[in-house]
């Protein structure tokens, strides 16, 4: 473990934390892509399916139910507990046209022909591009809440930090995972839009508005 | 070589 890892999923930890409280507090998911939500909740348990075979540390295992918790539950709230507040309309980002693609990449390129690790694959190939309904649906209402925006900050810092984690562990543990890192940098640009727009205008008070 | 197989990441 090494800081910049250990600021990466306290960072993701808070942007989780974030989006529940916000919708449970509000109690609308107004301007949240419950797609993207879907894909994370996709995402964690594709990943963590090795919770039934393999105990690493406290810290891993407890950290991993948080997200498999939180994600469910916040995916829960979107459609069923806060349905009437879900913004389908706006939410329209064709899902299938990430899933297909990732899918058939992680059957082709991975470390190993396992299931457990081809199901590892796919999780990282799709949360490299989950955000996007999120990023599209902002792009559509051409606006987005501050607490939405601030979501979003900490879950595109935590990849960031974590592509530091990499390089950290290439220098002083000769670690890499090609797949893990390229999937990380492929994600976190996606983000730099959106990173540009929060620094100029949310850290300046002002509302994240797109140009219509 | 990538010793990606070590998953002891979140």
């Amino acid at each position: 473990m090494n800081i910049f890892r250990l600021f990466g999923d306290l960072s993701h930890l808070a942007a989780i934390i974030i989006l529940l409280l916000k919708i449970w507090k509000s109690r609308s998911c107004a301007g949240i892509s419950g797609k993207s939500q879907i894909l994370f909740a996709i995402v964690f348990t594709t990943r963590y399916l090795d919770l039934l075979t393999s105990f690493i540390s406290l810290y891993n295992t407890s950290m991993k139910m948080i997200y498999i918790g939180c994600s469910y539950a916040t995916v829960y709230l979107i459609y069923a507990k806060f349905r009437a507040t879900y913004d389908g309309n706006h939410d329209s980002f064709r899902v299938e046209f990430l899933i297909v693609p990732v899918g058939g990449l992680a059957v082709l390129i991975n470390h190993d022909f396992s299931l457990l690790e081809i199901l590892w694959t796919f999780s990282i190939y799709l949360e490299s591009v989950a955000i996007l309904p999120q990023l599209f649906m902002i792009s559509k209402t051409g606006e987005a809440e501050t607490i939405t925006t601030h979501y979003l900050f900490c879950q595109g810092l935590y990849r960031a930090l974590y592509l530091i984690n990499w390089i950290w562990r290439f220098y002083f543990e000769g670690f890499f995972d090609m797949i893990a890192i390229v999937a990380g940098v492929v994600q976190t640009i996606l983000y730099c839009d959106f990173f540009y727009l929060y620094v100029t205008k949310v850290l300046k008070g002002k509302k994240l508005s797109l140009p219509a | 070589c990538p010793i990606g197989s070590r998953k002891d990441e979140l």
